[in-house]
């Protein structure tokens, strides 16, 4: 699964999520990416989510609405994306990642699989990573 | 405000031997998009312009390289949303176009419907103007032996394909 989360110029949000599912899937299976509110969700009064990893688990959990209403509610993006990512896997134990921005232009990164990937430019930087906690930096 | 893009390339157990192309691919995803925001790009176009870029690279779960369902088939996804007035568009089980995320956009914008899949899909698709690929065009070498380590295996759940076949969802 792909994604990407942008804010314009203009303060507005869009999302883009993008799948070929998971292996070994049943002909016609559908997962989280193509139900709104699951795999995808902005709004420019709050912020705007793409999610990754267990499609089942994230639709049952309406992932990427579920992290908008956590900032809605007040929460960082940051905060609001790891309390609803693991508050995923704790109750359906299977792991998933997602990344979120604030209407704020705030970043939100957070996984609980092994590894998720992850890349955004600011002030002339990359930021980017793949493992756990880590946060790399070069010149754009 | 400041325009930024922020992307992903999937998660799970990601093999070692995929590390360095996710790396890449996100950020010359990234790279793509930021560079149409900073030229007056709107944030819907820059989306769907990361995930394009996404989409052509067997590094990730998305367009040509996608993994295969159990008759050895790519079925995609996409879904795109815009925040101003929560308009939104997507496809499922998209069999033989390049780029699903483009013609989710354009079920966002042409479209009095949200979500079109299958045949649908398809037609829209083609009525919109883009064209088919052979199915075969999109599916990997990886994505093939990753379908028949499964079928070995049958180990749901695992969307994260690499040489040595690792698995992980995402």
């Amino acid at each position: 699964t792909v994604g990407a989360v942008a804010i314009d110029s203009t303060g507005s949000i869009a999302v883009a999520t993008s799948t070929g599912g998971m292996s070994g899937k049943a002909v016609g299976r559908i997962g989280d990416t193509p139900q709104i509110g699951s795999g995808t969700y902005a709004d420019d009064g709050v912020g705007g989510v793409s999610t990754t990893g267990h499609g089942e688990s994230i639709l049952k959990y309406c992932l990427a609405h579920s992290i908008v209403k956590l900032m809605e509610g007040g929460l960082d993006a940051g905060t609001a994306t790891k309390t609803a990512v693991n508050g995923m896997t704790k109750r359906l134990n299977n792991t998933a990642g997602a990344i979120t921005l604030s209407k704020s232009g705030q970043v939100g990164v957070h996984f609980s699989s092994k590894r998720m990937s992850w890349a955004y430019i600011r002030d002339g930087k990359y930021y980017y990573g793949i493992e756990q906690g880590e946060v790399l930096s070069e010149k754009f | 405000m400041d325009p930024i893009v922020l992307v992903h390339g999937g998660a799970g157990d990601i093999p070692d031997s995929r590390v360095a192309g996710k790396l890449r691919g996100s950020k010359m995803a990234a790279a793509r998009a930021h560079r149409l925001l900073q030229a007056g790009g709107s944030a819907l176009e820059a989306v769907e312009a990361a995930v394009v870029v996404m989409e052509e690279d067997e590094s990730f779960n998305a367009g040509y390289g996608s993994v295969l369902n159990l008759r050895g088939e790519v079925e995609m996804e996409a879904s795109i949303m815009r925040g101003s007035d929560l308009a939104v568009g997507a496809v499922t089980l998209v069999k033989d176009f390049k780029h699903p995320i483009s013609i989710a956009h354009r079920v966002l914008t042409d479209s009095p419907h949200s979500l079109l899949g299958a045949e649908g899909a398809k037609i829209f698709a083609l009525e919109k103007g883009f064209k088919t690929v052979p199915p075969e065009s999109l599916i990997s070498q990886n994505a093939r032996d990753a379908l028949n380590k499964f079928l070995e295996h049958r180990e749901f759940g695992r969307t994260e394909i690499g040489a040595e076949h690792e698995g992980g969802v995402g």
